[in-house]
């Protein structure tokens, strides 16, 4: 499947905004 | 153990083992696991996100992990 570049850079925003939430999970888990 | 259970975990995988670059459709992880309920995978979905282990790309019905891309 071919994305464009909107298409693109919003998957990243999803992306970092899941890792800022993983980042969160772990370190309340500490 | 990562805190996962065991419908979590195969979820995940699946979604991980997943190599396009628009993510696993739902429908297709509700095709891969065939016999398991659609609330049940629906709920996996939703706590996997919750937790960063996947997010939505094109639309909310695809996912990829966050783990190795």
């Amino acid at each position: 499947v071919c994305l464009t570049e909107e298409q693109k850079r919003k998957i990243e925003e999803n992306r970092q905004r899941a890792l800022a939430r993983r980042a969160e999970r772990l370190a309340a888990q500490q | 153990t990562n805190g996962l259970t065991p419908h979590q975990s195969q979820i995940l995988n699946l979604i991980k083992s997943f190599k396009g670059n628009e993510g696993m459709a739902f429908e297709e992880l509700k095709n891969r696991l065939h016999g398991m309920n659609v609330n049940t995978i629906r709920q996996a979905v939703d706590f996997l996100s919750n937790e960063g282990h996947i997010y939505s790309t094109v639309d909310d019905e695809h996912y990829k992990s966050t783990d190795g891309d």
